[in-house]
């Protein structure tokens, strides 16, 4: 043990378990987190080499291989709690992606979200047997957070009755979805439907893109791997271009909204509830924020207790960097952010999970407001968490710079969360559209509830600030 | 009339107020805008557009607010007495430091003044001496294993320089004392010098 670590633990003025405990919500949950984490640390199958020292196509290939066998392992311990689940996975995973990320994360979500019951019947075994390995398409090559503005086409032949998926121009080609390059041979494609003449905005339809035997593409399907990004390597993120690709009426996901066999379309009754999904994965990336803060704080807090340099009273032995001013200014806040948004992402899920509650059983009220509250925060603790990194990143000087320090990994597998999952700056327009929608509410004197009723308060009032 | 509102800036509560009233504040100015726009004979379109900054700014305030909020309750839920001192200071450095980096919001709604501002600078000096001694029990609680850290600079034990040494022998560069390079361009090129 470092002897200044060592000093530094002997220092602390509190338990730490205890505090470790409340970050997991109890001791029961860090118990069996850390039995988790010992799963996967002590087995042999798991063991890898060092990504930075990999080839692309290598380290791609170490991925799937990790996720394949994380698929069997999970099986086998019978790991089925989600919290669990998430938890293995981030073991296995490390600081990169899952290779077959999407599958779990979104494709069998919108499954459970969007199927009818029939469906759900066909393709959750197949999804879960990995027989469909599946991912979620959703962006395009010209279109991204605005999803009104999407052109890919799905249009209803009554004679057939079978959806003819369509890329109708470059623009509207499938770009960037998760494991779409090279490993589904199922996508859910989000495309603006089309039947009896008329357009009904987006749905969310299924749609095979390689054989299942041979795992070739089908005809009409042209799909492949978009090339290098800054990071997620082991991420094979994909384009589709869809050449008039016909489908059975079965393949449109009809939980909410349906097309009847002559083509009648029954509406849903919200519109917001095909992007249940996303909902559901901007409140896990507020937990993300706060982990990925975590780890760095973590990383430049002990070193910079292990480093000495200068001095700041003559004649004495060089000091700790962590005694300095400006880094404590540099790192106590992000630190402090760290517990914020780990005690936010709770307060998040468990606001997620309430209003989902609602939501099955038939009540859509607080749709609105899950919306705007998962978008903003998701927004608000990436953009924080992002910058935090870089800040962490230069506190450890030129050893910041190290792939070895595994700050460059943080930062680039983390960053795309400012764009995915609604690029930030849409996602805070979007939540003021409610904001205002709710001002103006109140200005009219109806009583707002949840987070926002604070806009029913009097905004005269006088504020008495202390003598200083 | 609304009861006056004392800011006491050590009190967490009284912070999370302040917050609050910022958004309100931030989201009627955004709305405002919305209107003054469509007085302009601007289409609500244009309007929403041309008031995008205030309503970034508004979404923002609203979600900061969410986080102090949150922070603030989580304590209540903290019954050990020296997790629950240490997570009050990170609070209220969280608190008062999001209040110097947005200090214009704070001073232009009139929530706070400028005297206030100048003790919450000095205030956050002492939260970080304060701080100082759990700096790296507070990272220890995160519990996060070295074999997920995957950094030597964040080693548990803080063996940085030694094992920095090891991963860098084991790059790929260096499993050959010589590069090929040296003896496909250098050699060549000393040569023809």
């Amino acid at each position: 043990m470092n002897p200044d670590l060592a000093k530094e633990r002997q220092n602390a003025t509190f338990d730490v378990d205890k505090l470790t405990y409340i970050l997991d919500g109890g001791p029961e949950k860090t118990k069996r987190r850390r039995e988790i984490e010992s799963l996967v640390f002590n087995d042999p199958d798991f063991a890898e080499e060092d990504p930075n020292f990999l080839s692309r196509s290598e380290r791609f290939d170490q991925a799937v291989r990790k996720s394949a066998q994380m698929v069997l392992k999970l099986r086998e311990f019978g790991i089925a709690d989600p919290e669990e689940i998430y938890h293995y996975k981030s073991m296995v995973t490390g600081h990169h992606p899952d290779a077959l990320g999407l599958h779990y994360t979104m494709f069998v979500p919108t499954l459970l979200r969007l199927c009818d019951p029939q469906q759900k019947e066909k393709w959750l075994p197949l999804a879960k047997s990995m027989q469909a390995v599946g991912t979620y398409a959703q962006t395009e090559l010209g279109h991204g957070t605005h999803l009104r503005g999407l052109e890919t086409t799905a249009t209803y032949d009554p004679a057939t009755q079978e959806f003819v998926l369509n890329s109708p121009t470059v623009s509207s080609i499938k770009w960037w979805p998760g494991g779409l390059g090279k490993s589904a041979n199922y996508a859910i494609v989000l495309a603006q439907l089309y039947t009896l003449g008329n357009c009904h905005g987006l749905h969310a339809f299924i749609v095979p893109v390689r054989d299942m035997d041979t795992h070739n593409p089908l005809p009409g399907v042209v799909v492949g791997d978009i090339g290098p990004k800054f990071g997620f390597n082991e991420v094979d993120n994909g384009f589709l271009k869809l050449e008039n690709v016909r489908i059975p009426r079965e393949n449109m996901l009809m939980k909410y909204s349906k097309v009847e066999p002559d083509g009648t379309y029954v509406k849903p009754p919200s519109d917001k509830l095909t992007y249940g999904t996303m909902v559901f994965v901007r409140s896990m990336i507020v937990r993300e924020s706060s982990k990925a803060l975590a780890k760095s704080c973590t990383i430049a807090i002990r070193y910079s207790a292990v480093r000495h340099q200068s001095e700041i009273r003559p004649g004495e032995p060089e000091p700790q960097i962590l005694d300095y001013q400006t880094q404590q200014y540099k790192l106590f806040p992000l630190l402090a952010t760290a517990y914020a948004f780990s005690f936010v992402g709770q307060y998040m899920t468990n606001t997620y999970q309430r209003i989902n509650e609602e939501i099955n059983r038939g009540n859509y009220s607080e749709l609105p407001e899950l919306h705007a509250l998962s978008a903003g925060l998701k927004a608000f603790t990436t953009w924080e968490a992002n910058s935090a990194i870089e800040v962490c990143r230069m506190s450890c000087g030129g050893h910041g710079y190290s792939r070895s320090s595994a700050l460059p990994d943080i930062y680039v597998e983390f960053t795309p969360t400012c764009t995915y999952e609604g690029e930030n700056t849409v996602m805070m327009l979007q939540t003021a559209r409610y904001l205002v929608k709710s001002y103006r509410q109140a200005k009219e004197g109806q009583r707002l509830s949840g987070i926002v009723s604070y806009l029913n308060e009097p905004l005269d009032r006088r504020l008495q600030p202390q003598a200083v | 009339a609304a009861r006056p509102l004392v800011v006491d800036i050590n009190d967490l509560s009284s912070l999370v107020e302040v917050y609050k009233i910022r958004a309100a504040i931030l989201v009627e100015m955004a709305a405002k805008s919305i209107q003054q726009e469509l007085q302009r004979r601007k289409s609500q379109e244009d309007a929403w557009n041309n008031s995008a900054i205030d309503l970034v700014r508004a979404s923002d305030a609203h979600c900061h607010y969410v986080v102090v909020k949150a922070f603030t309750e989580k304590l209540g839920d903290v019954g050990d007495t020296a997790v629950h001192a240490v997570l009050s200071a990170l609070a209220l450095l969280y608190t008062l430091h999001g209040i110097t980096r947005n200090s214009g919001d704070f001073l232009q709604s009139g929530l706070l003044s400028v005297p206030q501002l100048l003790q919450i600078s000095v205030r956050i000096k002492e939260l970080m001496s304060q701080l100082r001694p759990n700096a790296v029990a507070l990272v220890d609680a995160f519990d996060i294993h070295d074999k997920k850290l995957n950094s030597v600079l964040g080693r548990y034990d803080g063996n940085v320089y030694e094992k920095m040494f090891e991963w860098a022998r084991r790059s790929p560069l260096n499993a050959t004392e010589v590069h090929e390079s040296f003896h496909k361009y250098l050699k060549p090129l000393r040569s023809k010098l």
